[in-house]
């Protein structure tokens, strides 16, 4: 579904070069549930940022459903991005301006759903996020542990077939953190759906699949946790 | 040194009431160090913006060293607080146009210090913070967690009296986690500098001297855990 090959990030801070990612390769089939561990500042938001195609490697590649998206036109990329992949970014992201409803409709407008379908499906999301009763808050107007189950409502809206989520519960307390990752749990199980958890829960290392240790903007380890 | 007393915030939604929090009595005493554990969505950094006279009780009153917070003049508050009180607020709130050591230094400007005192103090506490070769870097050219120690960085510049942390390591991996909140616990132990802490990770409540648990906007218990 999606692969680094080789993927770099440099940054030019004048007088020295910081390297946030550093040759990774990874490859990440339909139907995986990968968690990626790492020290903060170890590289895990960038390769997220460039598996999603948000940002553009400076060395590598970045490969979706086998094409190098470096070939694909913006707006063709924007395209496929908005249908295939769901994000929850480590900050949220949320748009101030629109409602925790209107925010998990967003996605939806482009993908060419009706109005109420929009309304009924991020009607649904909230409710299995525990935030029927917030629909109509703007971010403001909202925890931070409610802002984040929002973006996870958000980036569930297309039913995307992979998920990328920067850190989803870390505002949350273990009770909603728990009702979280059973909820991403069910729906590989179920729907066959893809996911990426980045984490510094150890718990999360646990309900993965596999686990990805990246440090210094490289991958240590790749490996199913069980062994196996 | 901070008093809350039948404290609560209410929002008006139009069709109904936002109670953030509702009735809440705690008193946080010199060199305390407590943490304030709850759901998403409970009160906590309510709570922690009226101890901290970020925001006015709709019910309920401060007190700040003994005084009413709202018998003060906005200014007198101001400079009360800017001195005595150092925040890490749940999501950073660092300016964006500042790098990350003038974000530290920015508190000490409303304190008459000098230039080169600003300097030294900020860089030992991003030194302390494992952030020295991040100096120079914007927010947005740090990664979640960077931010966050930046936040942690700037509370304590004044070396305040009394620091309130709203998810201090919400970003963090463990490892530097840990580093925190030892840091954390040595200012308490060798300054007598108090801490309240919201957090969800239950380590921290093992750590504190005392454990407030927020409940719908209402405080369910309030003890040592050691049961002392
Ligand atoms: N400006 C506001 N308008 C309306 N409701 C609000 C506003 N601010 C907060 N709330 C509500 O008040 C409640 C308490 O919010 P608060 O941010 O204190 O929770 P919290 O315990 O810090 O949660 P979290 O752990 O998710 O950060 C929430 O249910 C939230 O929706
Ligand atoms: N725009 C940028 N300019 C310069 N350096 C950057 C930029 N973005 C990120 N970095 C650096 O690249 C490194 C990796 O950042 P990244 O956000 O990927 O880390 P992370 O693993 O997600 O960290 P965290 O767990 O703290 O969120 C960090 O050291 C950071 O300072
Ligand atoms: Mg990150
Ligand atoms: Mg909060």
């Amino acid at each position: 579904v999606i692969e680094l090959k080789n993927a770099a990030k440099y940054y030019n801070m004048g007088e020295n070069i910081v390297k946030a990612l550093d040759g990774v390769d990874i490859k990440i089939e339909e139907g995986d549930f990968v968690a990626i561990m790492g020290p903060s500042g170890s590289g895990k938001s960038t390769g997220m940022n460039l598996a999603g195609s948000l940002d553009h490697t400076t060395k590598g590649e970045v490969y979706l459903d086998g094409e190098n998206i470096a070939l694909l036109e913006e707006s063709e990329l924007a395209q496929i991005r908005g249908k295939k992949i769901g994000f929850i970014f480590q900050q949220f992201n949320l748009i101030p301006n629109l409602t925790a409803k209107e925010n998990v409709m967003l996605p939806m407008l482009f993908q060419n759903t009706l109005e109420e379908e929009r309304e009924e499906r991020a009607e649904e999301l909230l409710r299995l996020l525990g935030l029927s009763d917030r629909e109509s808050h703007y971010p403001n107007e909202l925890s931070g542990g409610q802002q984040q189950r929002v973006a996870i409502a958000r980036s569930l809206a297309n039913n995307p077939e992979v998920i990328l989520a920067d850190e989803p519960t870390g505002n949350l307390d273990s009770k909603s953190a728990q009702q979280v990752l059973e909820l991403f749990r069910n729906l590989n199980k179920e729907n066959g759906q893809t996911f990426v958890l980045v984490s510094h829960n150890p718990k999360h290392s646990e309900i993965a699949d596999r686990v990805a240790n990246l440090i210094d903007g490289q991958i240590e380890s790749d490996r199913n946790p069980s062994g196996s």
